[in-house]
């Protein structure tokens, strides 16, 4: 954004979640986001096929975050031969829960007038990071202590070329919250929180070195599995 | 600003990691 207008949050680019010839000519592409606390799947979909395609629906099936259509899939017209729509889909996470293999996987079904098609698609984890994920910092201090030191996940992101401020605005677009920050011998170590939509706390210590293109980010939560998807949406959000 | 103790408390866990 130019002067004044916050970064947002990062949007992954499309990319194919449905190729023409595994749908009888339906192709559709897509990607998540979060805008102003919702969660949005972003979907163009093209008709490839030589017949019209009418009568779109959508439908999830369980998953580890309770995602779930908050509405019906908005196609209000016939989609012709050759033609693209792009539609938004709102989403809850109140669905019901299964743990998913890997925990970010979401199994979707679409039909039309010529039949039903299922797809599989990865979701950042950023998306469920809440708006209300500043964590109090005694609370933060108590937490880290209390979570033991295994389930402490450390990562490496590398090419990361920024400084510990535009690290820490980037981050807060993305409801990533910085609690504290101190320089100790050259390095500076920011303490993070984030809150999931289903209630889990994620507490995060981030070091950046200056002239090191390599930062150090060390993950503490009680359901350490998540860890490794919080690292993604870091490398995400940090390199664009 | 009140002095809560918890910015010393910061400065030792920032210390503490980088010097375990």
């Amino acid at each position: 954004g130019g002067v004044g207008i916050p970064a947002g949050a990062y949007v992954i680019p499309k990319s194919v979640w449905l190729p023409a010839m595994k749908a009888k000519g339906l192709e559709i592409s897509g990607t998540f986001a979060r805008r102003m606390g919702t969660i949005q799947m972003e979907l163009s979909l093209t008709n490839k096929a030589m017949q019209v395609m009418t009568d779109f629906a959508i439908q999830f099936n369980r998953n580890s975050f309770g995602l779930s259509p908050a509405a019906a899939l908005q196609v209000h017209t016939p989609l012709s031969p050759n033609q693209t729509i792009e539609v938004t889909l709102p989403l809850s996470t109140v669905g019901p829960v299964m743990k998913m293999d890997p925990l970010n996987n979401l199994q979707v079904a679409v039909k039309n007038n010529i039949d039903v098609f299922y797809f599989s698609c990865l979701y950042p984890i950023n998306i469920l990071f809440a708006e209300d994920g500043k964590m109090d910092r005694q609370v933060f201090l108590a937490t880290w202590k209390d979570i033991p030191n295994d389930n402490e996940a450390q990562f490496q992101v590398k090419d990361c070329h920024l400084n510990s401020e535009a690290a820490t605005n980037k981050l807060q677009s993305n409801n990533v919250f910085t609690i504290a920050k101190r320089n100790v011998e050259g390095q500076d170590m920011l303490y993070q929180s984030m809150k999931l939509t289903n209630g889990i706390w994620v507490l995060a210590e981030l070091r950046i070195q200056p002239g090191n293109p390599s930062c150090t980010l060390s993950l503490k939560c009680r359901a350490p599995e998540v860890s490794q998807f919080v690292f993604q949406s870091y490398e995400a959000m940090l390199k664009n | 600003e009140l002095d809560d103790g918890l910015d010393e408390a910061f400065s030792r866990l920032a210390e503490s990691r980088t010097n375990p």
